[in-house]
């Protein structure tokens, strides 16, 4: 429902190839398809900024990352795209009202640990999963 | 902000209202498994030996991204004194493998109880192990307490540390106690000593009712009952980076489910 208005937007960012790219170099696709292409963008978050040293012990913060972009035909040239996404591609295209394109999200998702005091003053080191974007593709 | 340090120019820039700030951080401890934000009282625990530890094994997990568990368990063996056994069995090894969560423990005995005439050196450790989120499970835990190099009326002698646990108090006579280990110490030996309590933190967590802390007790090769103090182990009014305390290895036993909000 925000197609238009968000590919207006997408047509003005700059062009980034994500880490491990593969596949055709820029001249073989369209310029503007490599500007919106879906790939992975830096997002940290700052424990520090929250305001939360006086409990979480480390880290200050971390990179968190985020996908964003188009994912639209042809698919190689997004990074990292599933193969079910080349059917959604295919069925979108048929009946584009109703069947949306692939989406742009993480593929390879990796872990961070937090070392925090709890209300007693006990020390917890506790590694969460999947709190990092690594790599970004279509689904 | 890109690869060069440039500002995304797809990325929609405004600062976040107030409430839109609160329920943003509500989310993120949500992502951590928290009900509410930790509110610690610290005088000067970040210089205290439990999170001295536990930040050394953070370092450790995180400069080394690949080997996070071997790290850990490397870090933690070389925190080990060359007197104290090695972690050589199977089980325990495998234990700190499947670790996904480690805690220390604060003592919380601010001083030591009164004890009978026959009990009179006993020393007691307290730990609060009702915090433990659901689902987690304690695969190894241990007690760690310091030993400091003793004065020379013992340097050559040997002492006799035991450990207990606490099984039931009594208002009128002396705790039921079980012995958990007995330890010979070289009155001039230094480090950390480490005692295995898992299955005493394990009924902890379980049955928090049956958590009433340790008691030690210290003899010389004669017989002879003398303090903590006296064979050199850091007490409450020792270095704050050689206060005992305890650390637990956890697996997540359940999947975690995110409540609804």
């Amino acid at each position: 429902s925000t197609g238009g208005k968000r590919r207006q937007q997408n047509r003005n960012r700059s062009t980034q190839p994500q880490d491990g790219s593969r596949g055709l170099g820029p001249a073989d696709y369209n310029s503007s398809d490599q500007k919106t292409a879906c790939r992975r963008h830096e997002l940290y978050v700052s424990f520090r900024d929250l305001g939360w040293q006086d409990w979480i012990i480390a880290p200050e913060g971390y990179a968190a990352n985020y996908c964003d972009g188009e994912c639209s035909f042809p698919l190689n040239a997004h990074m990292n795209a599933t193969n079910h996404a080349i059917v959604q591609t295919l069925v979108h295209l048929m009946n584009p009202e109703n069947v949306p394109k692939p989406c742009c999200a993480p593929t390879k998702l990796h872990a961070i640990s937090v070392l925090y005091f709890d209300d007693n003053s006990n020390v917890i080191l506790k590694k969460y999963k999947n709190m990092v974007v690594r790599a970004c593709g279509c689904h | 902000v890109d690869g060069n340090n440039e500002v995304h120019p797809g990325f929609i820039h405004r600062r976040l209202r107030t409430h839109e700030k609160r329920e943003m951080q509500k989310e993120i401890l949500s992502i951590l498994g928290l009900p509410h934000r930790p509110r610690p009282h610290l005088s000067q625990g970040k210089y205290n030996s439990a999170p001295l530890f536990m930040l050394d094994l953070y370092n450790t997990i995180s400069s080394d991204e690949k080997s996070q568990v071997e790290g850990l368990l490397d870090r933690y063996q070389s925190t080990r004194t060359t007197q104290s056994p090695p972690l050589t069995t199977y089980q325990e090894t495998a234990f700190l493998n499947d670790a996904d969560m480690v805690m220390s423990f604060v003592n919380l005995v601010e001083y030591d109880s009164e004890f009978s005439p026959q009990r009179r050196h006993h020393k007691e450790f307290k730990f609060n192990l009702s915090q433990i989120p659901e689902g987690e499970a304690v695969t190894a835990a241990e007690f760690r307490l310091y030993k400091e190099c003793v004065s020379p009326t013992f340097r050559n002698d040997t002492f006799q540390l035991k450990v207990y646990q606490v099984l039931k108090e009594h208002p009128d006579r002396e705790a039921d106690l079980f012995l958990l280990e007995s330890r010979s110490l070289w009155a001039a030996e230094e480090g950390w000593l480490e005692f295995d309590i898992t299955a005493t933190s394990n009924l902890w967590v379980m049955s928090p009712v049956h958590n009433l802390g340790l008691q030690i007790s210290l003899e010389t090769s004669s017989g002879q009952s003398i303090t903590s103090k006296e064979a050199g182990l850091v007490g409450r009014d020792g270095a704050l980076e050689k206060q005992p305390f305890m650390v637990a290895f956890f697996k997540v036993s359940e999947v975690y489910v995110r409540t609804t909000r």
